[in-house]
């Protein structure tokens, strides 16, 4: 039985991307046999990776035009992490794919999947438009990235309301937890927002430890790979995604 | 006639809100009667403003529930600036408010708000959702705050294919230029995004100046303010803002 995370927020831009890439690569390297699914419309881990992951077919293809998902899962040069990438997504086909992802497809898809993994991280694009709101009624749990700013806090609570919404109209999903990202520690406004969710919620939902802002992140997206693979002695920061594998495990019943 | 300007991008967290705030902040000091009307089902605007205006009502009263525009239009304290919030969008009236803005109503309240203001700056959602498809088709221009770092800029064709698609359809709106956002000047690889789009496109269509990385975004987002009402003497990071308006008048026919 897959365990579905999906990764999302109501906030644009709080590295829903860059934490689901990262935290599947340290999972993967944990031994789990990790798959990461790009449901975002504008091909995101695409364009976090390389040209031959946005050119590649994907979950489009499976979605709407019947192709069987393991033809189109890319295997990495790390043996236990696999991709399933968007997909082409031309702007006329945009409405049958939110159809698709919404009416219980997506779920399909990854049921076809069974046994072949353990994990499946799902990305989303922002906002709780059709394809996200599709990606975590496919999910058993919800990873929330906050950004370490005072807006992205303040658009928490509706994130809060939608799990709500869902959950009250049949959607298994369950909120894993908040991962503070782009803390900056020198900056009092970034500090006090996460000084916030440590007052406001149980310590087991905000994952530990938080996501520093640091130019790694920059540097690993010019390069097409996650922070782990920027170069032969990892940058300090790819442990911060180690640590925040073994949170996941922690609370997820992964065997 | 009211010249209408819609901040949009495929790519969440670039700037948008940020941009249009202060942009519309700058115009307005310049003496132009100014609306900043705020078409994200977030509620966008009122995250970075304050909790007055998150509460006000707005928009959705006037698309679904027939209020006057001129009833829920807020007048800031600064006399040229005046705000059409979102108003309060529950889950439940979601899809009526997205089909609303789809279907040409949002160009009806603006339309009744025409001889009371110079321009309109329209904020939207992340991505090519209704909302933001509805607020292209309202526009006269389309800016688009490109964030110097390169995930941002690979999505950028994105948004050049929507315009395409949208124009072959018979909307108006015209791409007035790019604002460089968040741009840090000492990482290579968010000058290197900058270097590209000045290479890449032709220069009348690349606003000036670069808004760079600044910490008194957070600041003034913390404080509810534009950054140019941070403080009696505004950071040096207000001009950028006044430099960009003197920009945009001199691309859009102002009178
Ligand atoms: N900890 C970090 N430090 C510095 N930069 C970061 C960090 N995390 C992410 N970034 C950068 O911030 C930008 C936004 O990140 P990302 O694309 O992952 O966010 P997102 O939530 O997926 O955005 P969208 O709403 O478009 O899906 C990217 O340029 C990314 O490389
Ligand atoms: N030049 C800048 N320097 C530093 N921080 C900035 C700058 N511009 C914006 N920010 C901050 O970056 C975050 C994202 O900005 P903003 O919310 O304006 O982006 P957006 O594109 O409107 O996001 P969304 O996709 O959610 O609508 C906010 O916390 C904002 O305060
Ligand atoms: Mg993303
Ligand atoms: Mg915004």
């Amino acid at each position: 039985q897959i365990i579905t995370l999906t990764n999302a927020s109501q906030k644009g831009g709080v590295g829903k991307t860059t934490v689901a890439l990262n935290l599947a690569f340290a999972l993967a390297q944990r031994g789990w046999r990790t798959l990461i699914v790009d449901t975002d419309p504008q091909g995101a881990l695409g364009l976090s990776l390389t040209p031959r992951v946005s050119a590649a077919r994907g979950l489009v293809d499976c979605l709407l035009d019947g192709a069987a998902p393991l033809e189109v899962v890319i295997q990495t040069r790390v043996s236990q992490l696999a991709i399933l990438p968007l997909g082409k997504l031309s702007i006329d086909r945009l409405v049958a794919y939110e159809e698709a992802v919404q009416d219980g497809r997506l779920y399909e898809v990854l049921t076809q999947l069974e046994g072949r993994y353990d994990l499946a991280i799902l990305d989303t694009a922002a906002g709780f438009g059709a394809t996200t709101v599709g990606a975590l009624c496919a999910a058993s749990y919800l990873i929330t990235p906050v950004q370490a700013e005072p807006v992205a806090l303040r658009s928490l609570p509706q994130l809060l309301d939608w799990i709500g919404w869902l959950r009250e109209r049949g959607a298994p999903v369950e909120l894993l937890g908040v991962v503070i990202s782009m803390l900056q520690e020198e900056d009092p406004h970034s500090r006090r927002v996460a000084e916030e969710l440590w007052e406001r919620f149980p310590r087991e939902l905000i994952l530990e430890p938080p996501v520093p802002r640091d130019p790694a992140f920059l540097h690993a997206t010019a390069a097409g790979v996650p922070v782990g693979l920027l170069s032969r002695t990892p940058p300090e920061v790819a442990r911060v995604f180690d640590q925040l594998a073994l949170s996941v495990e922690a609370r997820v019943r992964l065997q």
